[in-house]
């Protein structure tokens, strides 16, 4: 045990790289660096190894007391256990849907779970309403509310294939296949980068690939 | 802005919220 028994102990207890590399699309290499790009956002507020919400808003917004609908729900997913902390592996395993090499399936279900706003297993006309909201007002937009609707409408009418008023999950995977730029916003192309991006951990690393 | 020919999704997807590339700046 050279590697392991020096270099996994600066990881989290009971979370093994090789697991976690094993689980995701992230080589050893990679979760190594991603423990240091955690290491350094769990520790801007509260040294504690735990992403608190404010952490996460500060690190999304240079402001910790800023948020909006999106971070929230981005926030609530990373935070698989509920528990209103990001632990290591919750962010690892997170982030590996945002991987360029994972699959397209799983970045459908995640886009869907956050846009589900209310966990009802459908995204709702009322959910789309509100989110559509929530953006016009953070770009500061004076729509009307019989403009905001002609939106909503049009979308559903394009996605809401069976007419009842919400969206599925199966409608979601139809309408993304035939927007494919919907999942864009899934992709985060650093994390195919994350040893050049995190070149301090390369330096002093002796864990194969 | 074109209300009606504009993607809800489209839209929403601008969002800085949904934007974790700042995760990965300094």
């Amino acid at each position: 045990g050279c590697f392991r028994s020096t270099k996994t102990s600066k990881l989290p207890r009971g979370e093994d790289p090789i697991v976690l590399a094993s689980e995701t699309p992230f080589t050893v290499n990679e979760i190594e660096a991603l423990h240091d790009l955690f290491k350094k956002l769990s520790s801007t507020i509260v040294d504690d190894d735990l992403i608190h919400k404010e952490e996460f808003q500060l690190a999304l917004f240079s402001n910790s007391s800023k948020q909006n609908l999106f971070s929230n729900r981005v926030f609530d997913l990373f935070d698989a256990k509920h528990n209103g902390v990001i632990e290591f592996g919750e962010f690892v395993r997170s982030l590996s849907v945002f991987h360029p090499y994972a699959s397209e399936q799983d970045k459908i279900t995640f886009a869907f779970r956050l846009y589900d706003l209310r966990q009802t297993g459908y995204i709702e006309r009322v959910e789309l309403k509100e989110m559509v909201v929530a953006i016009l007002s953070e770009l500061d937009s004076t729509l009307t509310d019989e403009a905001v609707d002609s939106i909503v409408d049009k979308t559903m009418i394009e996605a809401d294939l069976n007419g009842d008023g919400r969206i599925d999950p199966e409608e979601w995977k139809d309408f993304v296949t035939k927007n494919p730029s919907l999942l864009k916003n899934m992709t985060l192309p650093y994390l195919k980068e994350l040893t050049l991006a995190f070149p301090s951990f390369v330096l002093h690393t002796e864990v194969p690939d | 802005m074109a209300p009606v020919t504009m993607n809800a999704f489209e839209l929403i997807s601008t969002s800085q919220g949904l934007n974790l590339s700042s995760l990965f700046e300094k």
